[in-house]
């Protein structure tokens, strides 16, 4: 049992590091596929790496709901203070101005 | 039988590091497909209608939503240099990431929830590099995914 | 008191933070105990 439980556990350090190594991949593909000078944050020229406010309207039921957009630079911290206090968001960008603004009913 | 039992707890606690591992990877892999999906859908319409959406009606990514009641009362406080915010709402709301946003437009093909077609499977699987289409088909099946691969690897 | 505290932009994790926080706001709790304590409803803002 002893000797099944060491092939077992070396098996699945194996699989762990497979897992470690695809994630770091994919992470690093993500961040330049998001962060690709084309996809800027704030593009010179606007990338098709965007939504329409009728793809906004698609997802949330704007009879019903509104949807507030909320674009920031990266590191910005939002905080939200305790529902049974109050419900209240704050949100604090240290690399620049913070745009917000309502997605348009129709 | 100490030793055995040591063993099985290791074994017990990888077991658990690679089911949240294999979270983090699908969740990756999904926002992966999501993204460039959505780039694609873009791409078309922009050729179809021989040119991009009006500016103010589109929304560069990354962004966030937070989505209220059309009856809720929102007080806004903001930082005479737009770096400060502060939302007091009178009611519930929701705050979601552009990835959530994606997900719920269908851009990965419902892979989150294991129901996908076999031809959205195949653009799926189109959006990723080669070494991880596996984990696009075993993702779509039934039974768990790191299974089926530990088990072949 | 904040409750919860996200960086926009981390790589990951935000989605998960996001869904807790809108369990919290969405749970009961909040309404529960401020109509508990009679606490008079927030007063009422001006729309965004």
């Amino acid at each position: 049992r002893h000797r099944l439980l060491e092939k077992e556990l070396r098996e699945l350090q194996a699989a762990e590091r497979q897992l470690d190594d695809l994630i770091q991949m994919c992470t690093v593909q993500l961040r330049l596929l998001t962060e690709d000078p084309a996809n800027q944050q704030y593009p010179l020229v606007p990338t098709a790496a965007y939504v329409t406010c009728q793809d906004l309207r698609s997802v949330v039921d704007p009879s019903e709901q509104m949807v507030m957009v909320i674009k920031a630079p990266p590191e910005t911290q939002l905080q939200v203070s305790d529902p049974t206090e109050a419900f209240q968001v704050s949100v604090r960008s240290t690399q620049g101005p913070i745009d917000v603004f309502l997605c348009p009913e129709d | 039988a100490q030793e055995c039992q040591n063993l099985e707890t290791e074994k017990q606690k990888r077991i658990e590091r690679i089911k949240e591992k294999r979270a983090q990877l699908q969740e990756l892999l999904l926002q992966q497909i999501a993204f460039k999906n959505l780039v694609q859908r873009n791409q078309q319409n922009e050729q179809q209608n021989q040119g991009p959406p009006a500016l103010n009606s589109t929304i560069q990514l990354p962004f966030l939503i937070v989505n209220t009641s059309n009856r809720t009362v929102i007080d806004c406080s903001i930082s005479s240099d737009k770096f400060e915010y502060l939302f007091n709402f009178d009611n519930t709301f929701e705050i979601h990431d552009d990835s959530e946003v994606l997900k719920r437009m269908g851009m990965s093909f419902g892979l989150e929830a294991g129901k996908c077609s076999a031809d959205d499977l195949r653009t799926a699987k189109s959006l990723v590099p080669k070494a991880l289409e596996g984990y696009i088909t075993d993702m779509s099946a039934e039974f768990p995914w790191i299974n089926q691969r530990l088990l072949s690897s | 008191r904040s409750r919860i505290l996200v960086s926009i932009g981390e790589s990951f994790g935000a989605s998960e933070k996001f869904q807790r926080i809108n369990q919290l706001v969405c749970s009961s709790e909040g309404q529960l105990k401020r109509s508990a304590e009679g606490g008079a409803a927030p007063k009422p803002l001006k729309r965004l």
